[in-house]
């Protein structure tokens, strides 16, 4: 489930955004037992000069954005993706009548940035 | 497009195979949770939003985040915790020879360990459930023998074939007992067994005298289970450096 707030403008600066996975509605509650479901969020937004300045990018990205901004049909914009990520355990019922903890690494992301 | 009832759409076997996700088939388990695996659960990372579950266990506070892949309970590298209950379970124990107490068989079914998977631990669990009549401090001699050979129901076959892994006193059956099944020694010929199959037996301490019965009882109050903590080194990169 993503929840669409007001467009903050016509073309929304890279940031995180809220993305709700809901293991019900997969169908997998019946053998995940626990969480019921968990905020994986996503990127999306520009990384046009200078908002690419003003938020997590690398110096390359930067330097990039300004090349688009200045002759953008020969240089497009640096991408908007997590910078930052957390980890999800996951705790589940196999096939073999187990119990299992699982662990998994970049999950959730945290930060975005421009790349 | 819906799949068939029962099937799975090829994106959700993609999904659960790039997970490591292996649903059980049929009817939702009702087997409850070990409020072990509900202790490990809670430790771990914040991220995890958890809305509550029917069959939560009991509510406990956040703690903070473990290192990745290092499970901090235990104390050892890993990834993935299986909780395995023996599969002997339902198989009334053996009248015990002798002196013995208890002759019971421990079957346990591993076949889901995957070669890229490191064991990094298997603890063996075996709570008598403290039946009413048990004496509180009582001291019991306590075996645990490797079976081998063919076996039927999970019971050796010869008698010769058990490899003795461990021999101990113990002065009570009211709390858990832990057994490092890795340290103890081999398990199994392969490095990655398919599965481990023990003998339990238990002899009352000197100048015992037991309440009848007693023995039958702790026979079927017996819960056996293996906790496998494995490490999957593709899933766990040492956390990179910050950049910049």
């Amino acid at each position: 489930a993503t929840y669409l707030g007001p467009l903050d403008s016509p073309d929304p600066p890279c940031r995180a955004r809220q993305l709700y996975i809901n293991f019900r509605e997969v169908g997998w509650h019946n053998w995940i037992i626990a969480p019921r479901g968990f905020m994986a969020n996503y990127c999306q937004g520009h990384c046009f000069f200078p908002t690419a300045t003003k938020i997590s990018s690398l110096n390359h990205a930067v330097m990039q954005s300004l090349m688009h901004s200045v002759a953008p049909a020969t240089t497009p914009p640096p991408c908007c993706v997590p910078v930052k990520l957390s980890p999800i355990s996951v705790l589940f019922y196999d096939n073999s009548d187990n119990v299992v903890l699982r662990h998994y690494e970049d999950m959730v992301v945290d930060e975005c940035g421009c790349r | 497009t819906q799949p068939q009832p029962g099937t799975l759409s090829p994106q959700a076997s993609a999904l659960l195979q790039t997970l490591g996700l292996s649903p059980p088939p049929g009817p939702p388990p009702t087997r409850p949770v070990p409020s072990v695996m509900w202790r490990l659960f809670r430790r771990g990372p914040e991220a995890t939003e958890t809305q509550g579950s029917e069959n939560e266990g009991p509510e406990m506070p956040q703690e903070p985040q473990p290192l990745p892949c290092h499970v901090e309970e235990l104390g050892v590298p890993g990834n993935i915790v299986r909780h395995v209950l023996d599969g002997g379970a339902s198989a009334p124990p053996e009248p015990a020879l002798g002196s013995l107490c208890l002759e019971k068989p421990l079957f346990f079914n591993l076949s889901f360990l995957n070669p890229k998977e490191q064991l990094t631990l298997v603890r063996l669990e075996l709570n008598f459930g403290a039946p009413a009549d048990l004496a509180p401090a009582q001291d019991w001699e306590l075996s645990l023998s490797h079976a081998q050979g063919p076996q039927l129901w999970g019971r050796p076959l010869h008698w010769h074939h058990r490899e003795v892994l461990l021999s101990q006193t113990v002065p009570t059956l009211h709390d858990p007992l832990h057994f490092d099944m890795l340290a103890l020694g081999r398990l199994g010929n392969s490095t990655f067994p398919q599965n481990l199959s023990l003998v339990l037996e238990l002899l009352p301490g000197r100048d015992s005298d037991l309440p009848k019965g007693l023995c039958t009882k702790l026979g079927h109050s017996l819960e056996a289970s293996l906790l496998v903590v494995t490490l999957d080194p593709q899933l766990c990169q040492p956390t990179s450096r910050k950049r910049r």
